[in-house]
């Protein structure tokens, strides 16, 4: 499920903007 | 838990939405009822003014855009008027959900939740969040866009072409309803951790503790909706009756999504949006 929403996935790890990751 | 611990958490979780949300539904009710003091948001009513209202946005949001050109999301002067605004509305949601997803990280226990399952509860619950939200900024004549700044009124929005033109009436239905509830801040953001908090969502992996946090979050906003609204009765049972409105919203916008995905050739969807739409409904 991670790999499929890597944007979410790193929105919850670190919170970048969604346009950096 | 005792009452004092469900006041504490409503304090802390209105203190979040407050930190992760730059428009209050309090700031968007004193800008729609003409009641802040400062200049009246522009009206975009006719294709004229929309082009108007974007040069506006554009003086105001000039690095803002450079950035988003670069990422390939901004509009291109030469698009459609009706591609221009989805674009638009895309750029604006992708940063929604990123609000979104700082207010769910801060509800107390959400981060320690299987990851897995944090990620299938935002995907699941950021449209009903975003809709529940865009509703204290319209009224049933128009909605504010781009932070209060701009007022598009609900019959351009209905005049575009189709199917643009069917995707904010059910919003509009659904905010009429919703408003007449009249919560306020800190009733909405215990509303929004209600929702984010839903064990039903498909393919949860361990749903025991996602119930428990949503128990408690019920309780406080239970105990919040009788000391704020002492004289609304069954206002608790009333606000969770919107939450099954919610869900066909959100699947209905979905469909069109997808929709718009396979039809709309020159249509770029935001590789969030792609993710969170992707077998949702």
């Amino acid at each position: 499920l991670q790999e499929k929403h890597k944007i979410l996935h790193k929105l919850l790890q670190n919170g970048n903007s969604p346009d950096e990751v | 838990p005792e009452s004092a611990d469900l006041r504490a958490l409503a304090k802390h979780l209105y203190d979040s939405y407050l930190k992760s949300f730059p428009l209050t539904k309090a700031k968007a009710r004193a800008i729609l009822s003409g009641k802040t003091g400062d200049i009246a948001p522009f009206v975009i009513h006719d294709m004229k003014s929309l082009t108007a209202g974007e040069q506006l946005i554009h003086c105001k949001q000039v690095p803002l855009l450079e950035h988003r050109q670069e990422q390939g999301f901004s509009h291109e002067p030469n698009d459609e008027a009706e591609l221009r605004f989805f674009q638009r509305c895309q750029v604006r949601s992708v940063e929604a959900v990123r609000e979104v997803t700082e207010f769910a990280k801060s509800i107390p226990g959400f981060v320690n939740l299987d990851l897995n399952d944090q990620v299938t509860l935002l995907k699941y619950g950021v449209h009903e969040v975003l809709i529940s939200m865009w509703a204290s900024l319209m009224n049933k004549d128009g909605t504010l866009i781009s932070y209060g700044q701009i007022f598009m009124t609900r019959e351009f929005l209905k005049s575009l072409r189709k199917p643009f033109c069917e995707m904010m009436e059910p919003k509009f239905d659904f905010s009429v309803k919703f408003n007449a509830l009249e919560l306020d801040d800190s009733d909405m953001a215990l509303f929004l951790a209600v929702i984010i908090l839903s064990g039903d969502r498909p393919g949860l992996v361990n749903v025991k503790p996602i119930e428990d946090l949503q128990d408690t979050v019920l309780q406080a906003l239970e105990l919040q909706l009788k000391l704020n609204h002492p004289e609304s009765l069954q206002l608790f049972a009333k606000l969770l009756q919107k939450m099954t409105d919610l869900r066909q919203i959100v699947t209905d916008h979905v469909r069109l999504m997808q929709l718009l995905k396979k039809t709309e050739v020159d249509m770029c969807l935001h590789p969030l949006m792609q993710e969170i739409i992707k077998d949702l409904y």
